[in-house]
């Protein structure tokens, strides 16, 4: 499937959302 | 493992393994995972999601995995 700029730029943006709260979720459990 | 449940982490894996830039689709997990009934696997994509394990990719429906790439 071929993705438009503006659908990378919103799944690239997802993505680090979901990183941060991946980190946010490691850092409580520590 | 990793503090997931056998059934999230099997959702995980599905979603994990799918290497098409759209992400895995609800409908692609529903099929492979027929033995699940629907509300299960929605409440294993929803408790990922908030975890940070995935995120939705072209629309709400699609999934891709924070460590595939």
């Amino acid at each position: 499937l071929s993705l438009t700029e503006e659908q990378k730029r919103r799944i690239e943006e997802n993505r680090q959302k979901a990183l941060a709260r991946r980190a946010e979720r490691l850092t409580a459990q520590q | 493992m990793n503090g997931l449940t056998p059934h999230q982490s099997q959702v995980l894996n599905l979603i994990r393994s799918y290497r098409g830039n759209e992400g895995m689709s609800f409908d692609e997990l529903k099929k492979r995972l027929h033995g699940l009934n629907i509300t299960a696997i929605k409440q294993a994509v929803e408790f990922l999601s908030n975890e940070g394990h995935i995120y939705s990719t072209v629309d709400e429906d699609h999934f891709k995995s924070t460590d595939a790439d």
